[in-house]
């Protein structure tokens, strides 16, 4: 309940119209609105409980390894209701052929895999807001300093996760294994997010924010 | 810690 609370609200692209060529504007409006969701989950991290008493060093190291699985899991779970379009924000929706012209088709057929599965689960965002922090605390960083700290963190989160099935999802006594069953190949989208931004960057096309370049180089 | 400033400063600084 904590974690829906202080759930971000929506978040809208701000498309640089008198940028002519499309598939600029669709990479250059996802490379800004990137930059601000990193800002904004930066925030938002802040208010997973548990997290600030971690040393600074060790917020750091969460965040730099699991930034870009929040990121893809609040585009996954916006893109739930909608048909084979990834809602990258409230006003910027992306199909299959807009994804192929600017080179992002392989992205978005990893991103459809994902959001195929949680459609299947029926995921509720309780259970989103929980599997994203528990991604955070998750993320294998490998410049953890304090690793009793973290793990008490994702044991407090499991457990959490686990309260909430037992009432929520009596019905399914395995529901909160097929929810943690999601989160390799959550991590293997996130990969591809970052190889492909990785590439965009390496083009140098593209403007991209001093924020993003950093976690790019993070990772 | 130089390389990540940015991080660093927004972890940092309240909300």
């Amino acid at each position: 309940s904590h974690l829906v609370l202080v759930e971000p609200g929506e978040i809208f692209a701000s498309p640089d119209l008198d940028l002519q060529d499309g598939d600029l504007r669709i990479l250059t409006t996802l490379c800004e609105l990137i930059n601000r969701e990193l800002l904004v989950t930066i925030g938002w991290a802040k208010h997973v409980p548990g997290f600030s008493v971690l040393s600074l060093v060790d917020q750091m190291a969460l965040l730099q390894s699991a930034w870009m699985e929040i990121l893809v899991l609040g585009i996954v779970y916006r893109s739930l209701p909608m048909n084979d379009e990834l809602a990258v924000a409230e006003n910027f929706l992306l199909g299959r052929e807009q994804c192929r012209s600017s080179g992002l088709l392989n992205l978005h057929s990893v991103l459809l895999q994902l959001v195929r599965k949680y459609r299947k689960t029926k995921v509720d965002k309780e259970e989103f807001v929980t599997l994203k922090a528990m991604a955070l605390a998750n993320s294998d960083s490998s410049s953890i300093e304090n690793m009793e700290s973290v793990l008490h963190l994702q044991d407090r989160l499991h457990e959490a996760l686990q309260d909430y099935e037992r009432e929520q999802h009596s019905e399914d006594p395995h529901r909160s294994g097929k929810l943690l069953m999601t989160l390799p190949l959550l991590r293997q989208t996130a990969n591809e997010a970052v190889r492909t931004f990785c590439q965009i960057r390496l083009e140098g096309r593209i403007p991209m924010h001093k924020l993003f370049l950093e976690m790019l180089d993070a990772k | 810690q130089e390389k990540h400033r940015i991080l660093h400063k927004l972890l940092q600084n309240g909300n």
